[in-house]
């Protein structure tokens, strides 16, 4: 299960 | 960190820098929306919540600090600078803001990952900032005259998003993180709000005239 990205994103 | 988000943060940077230096130099703000300019400091507000909760880089933080300070700066110029407030023409700049955030908000409640005030927030940003430039491309039709660092303000502003969308495929392919479907709408209907503005810009660029947006 992959974890969600873009919470490190401006 | 990948060249496409790099460079889309260096887009968006600039872009609120120019209107910043811009409104900073000659001391106006003509041809230049407030309604959008609050709506996105009320972006950056919701977006960056976790400010001061989760630490995860300095450059991060300083560029949630850069986007906060200056989105808030020229919402200052634009109402209580004694000069710059005269040349904001509030009869032509009438779009609503409930008009935007309203449904944005129940859009937010509706649909979002999870239900906690910091994700519901944050996606209420996403869908904010997808429609933030609205009362300004409205401004930009009425007023029909679009001075060329107003018009490169939105270009950039517009080219930023699209970087994004770059780096989201960018990421889906090489990283073990995915990118959340709201994300991927949210933003690519920012960047097609822009693609009829991009069209006239190019236009005008590549005919060398001054740019004309159709009423």
């Amino acid at each position: 299960e992959k974890d969600e990205a873009t919470k490190d994103e401006l | 960190m990948n060249i496409f988000r790099l460079a889309g943060d260096m887009t968006h940077l600039v872009s609120v820098l120019v209107l910043l230096l811009k409104i900073h130099t000659i001391k106006s703000c003509a041809g230049i929306s407030l309604k959008t300019q609050e709506l996105y400091a009320l972006v950056f507000t919701t977006r960056y919540l976790d400010l001061f909760t989760d630490y995860i880089s300095l450059y991060n933080t300083v560029m949630k600090l850069i986007f906060l300070g200056s989105s808030f700066s020229i919402v200052w110029y634009i109402r209580r600078h004694k000069i710059v407030r005269r040349s904001y023409d509030k009869d032509q700049d009438t779009f609503r803001h409930y008009f935007i955030v309203l449904p944005c908000l129940v859009l937010a409640l509706l649909i979002h990952h999870k239900f906690t005030f910091k994700e519901v927030m944050w996606t209420f940003s996403l869908y904010l900032e997808a429609v933030a430039i609205l009362p300004q491309l409205v401004l930009l039709q009425r007023t029909r005259n679009i001075d060329n660092l107003t018009g490169q303000y939105v270009f950039l502003l517009g080219a930023y998003r699209a970087l994004y969308i770059l780096n989201w495929i960018y990421r889906h392919y090489t990283e073990p993180h995915y990118v959340h479907w709201i994300t991927w709408i949210a933003g690519i209907v920012q960047t097609l709000l822009y693609a009829d503005f991009f069209y006239y810009y190019f236009q005008s660029w590549k005919n060398n005239v001054k740019l004309q947006l159709p009423a």
